[in-house]
């Protein structure tokens, strides 16, 4: 024996960080099925027994989307993408040796095609790991705006996956695959903040555990676009929220709207009216069956259009602002962390709908404005700088969510699936954080 | 990561109310995209103007 354990030759070997994060994910995987069955066998116990329903039973739990798709698609949906995303995120904030920090980053750099001479940062040991480095700054000057002040700039380095005009409230996704703005955004219309208080703050929607899902009532809606209609439009001076809403009234295609088919929407109805005030009470009565987010009616006839940008693990990780606009409320639905990529966008099927997200809603020089970052299971959290109580991919966050399910299960009302927050401004005329074209936002952090 | 804009712009030549409503609608310069598909970008450039 003791020979044997003289000769023997001893090599240690480190276990591969996949195998890792493998297995500590099929625990997790195997977790969530043993909590989903016990979850499911209390309910039908409860069913049984006759205990259920609103004032005995345990109310229901935020229920997880399955997409459907591919096999892989239907792979990836089983793999507990948030817990994955978490790992992963602190794995890269794990602090990297000194002198492996230069080769380490210029072999990220090559692999993923980071131009380092426009980073503001030339000395790569200044990054203690990936993860700032990811969140790196640019040289001032190396992004210099486009100077036309009616255009609308990239907000992040990245490639173009579809870009067009909106129609039937329907967000076309690569190969015709759609999905319609409601589930985007959410479909109710956004609060905004009454109070005036010092930039940047925000106003937590104290009631975010369940709204309606279906649009505002018709009533409140044209009354509170009735006193505001046709202001000049100039700069942040815009018809107020989302009232008047007829998209292609001056173009006579009104078929293109999603309004419901009335005789009040018919277009041969649309030029009758020869007086202003006529005019008014008919398109007050057309906005009470608009969407919250159609374009709004003002002198020139507006359309909606939407970009998607896809931002590749070698980009510049931090947004910009693509227009002068006004922010006015934000929402975050804690969703999935699928991964963004183009051929998921692809095959996935509404796949910005079941992501987590934070829909930066507002008004800019010609109306609505919206401003979503998508996250991935790579790219963990969005961070919004004038947002300090944001959290997402957050356990606390999820619980919340979950919490609100049950609240609104308890009230007998569907969830909303958001949590809501309005910005408030030091001037009550802009009602909501202003931004600058160009202006940095905030960013994507690993983790 | 992604990141999806949505907004408003017009569609068309800037009419007067009456004329607008009254007389139709007026095609002109509206929104352009300065982009394609699976175009490259960076902060700043431009996606389209008015």
């Amino acid at each position: 024996l003791r020979a044997a354990l003289r000769s023997t030759k001893v090599e240690w070997k480190p276990i591969p960080v996949g195998l890792g994060i493998a297995s500590l994910g099929v625990l997790q995987f195997y977790r969530i099925q043993r909590r989903e069955q016990a979850r499911q066998e209390e309910e039908a116990r409860q069913t049984a027994g006759g205990e259920g329903g609103q004032d005995g039973g345990k109310p229901k739990k935020r229920q997880r989307v399955r997409p459907t798709g591919p096999w892989s698609v239907q792979i990836m949906s089983t793999l507990p993408l948030k817990a994955l995303s978490r790992l992963w995120g602190r794995f890269n904030e794990l602090e990297i040796p000194y002198y492996l920090r230069v080769p380490g980053f210029k072999l990220y750099s090559f692999v993923f095609g980071v131009n380092l001479s426009e980073v503001s940062e030339p000395d790569l040991h200044a990054y203690p790991n990936l993860a700032s480095f990811f969140y790196r700054t640019l040289k001032p000057g190396v992004r210099p705006l486009d100077p036309n002040p009616h255009a609308v700039l990239s907000p992040a380095d990245g490639k173009v996956i579809q870009f067009g005009t909106i129609e039937h409230g329907e967000v076309e996704q690569v190969k015709g695959v759609t999905y319609s703005l409601d589930s985007l955004l959410g479909s109710q219309k956004p609060k905004t903040s009454g109070t005036s208080t010092p930039s940047g703050n925000t106003t937590p929607d104290t009631n975010i555990a369940s709204s309606p899902q279906s649009p505002q009532p018709s009533s409140e809606r044209s009354k509170e676009g009735s006193a505001e209609v046709i202001k000049d439009d100039e700069e942040f001076a815009q018809v107020n929220g989302i009232s008047y809403t007829l998209p292609n009234l001056f173009s006579g295609d009104l078929s293109s709207s999603t309004t419901t088919q009335t005789p009040a929407t018919d277009q041969s109805t649309a030029a009758s009216p020869s007086s202003e005030s006529e005019v008014r009470a008919d398109l007050a009565l057309r906005a009470s069956e608009q969407p919250w987010w159609a374009p709004s009616f003002t002198k020139t006839p507006t359309a909606l259009y939407y970009c998607v940008v896809y931002l590749a693990p070698g980009d510049y990780h931090r947004f910009h602002s693509p227009v002068s606009w006004v922010v006015e409320s934000r929402r975050h639905f804690a969703g999935e962390l699928y991964s963004v990529s183009p051929y998921l966008q692809r095959t996935l099927p509404g796949l910005f709908t079941l992501n987590e997200r934070v829909v930066l809603l507002g008004r800019w020089r010609w109306g609505f404005f919206s401003y979503t970052p998508v996250g991935a299971t790579n790219v963990g959290s969005i961070v919004i700088n004038f947002d300090k109580e944001l959290r997402t991919n957050s356990l606390l966050t999820d619980t919340a969510a979950d919490r609100a399910a049950e609240e609104a299960a308890r009230r007998g009302e569907a969830y909303s699936g958001f949590a809501e927050a309005t910005y408030e401004s030091a001037s009550p005329l802009l009602r909501g954080h202003a931004l600058k074209r160009g202006e940095e936002m905030g960013g994507f952090q690993l983790g | 990561s992604t990141i999806v804009l949505v907004f408003e712009a017009p569609k068309g030549q800037r009419p007067s109310f009456d004329e607008g409503y009254q007389e139709g609608k007026r095609e002109g310069p509206g929104w352009e995209w300065n982009i394609e598909p699976g175009q490259h970008v960076k902060v700043g450039q431009a996606l389209g103007q008015v």
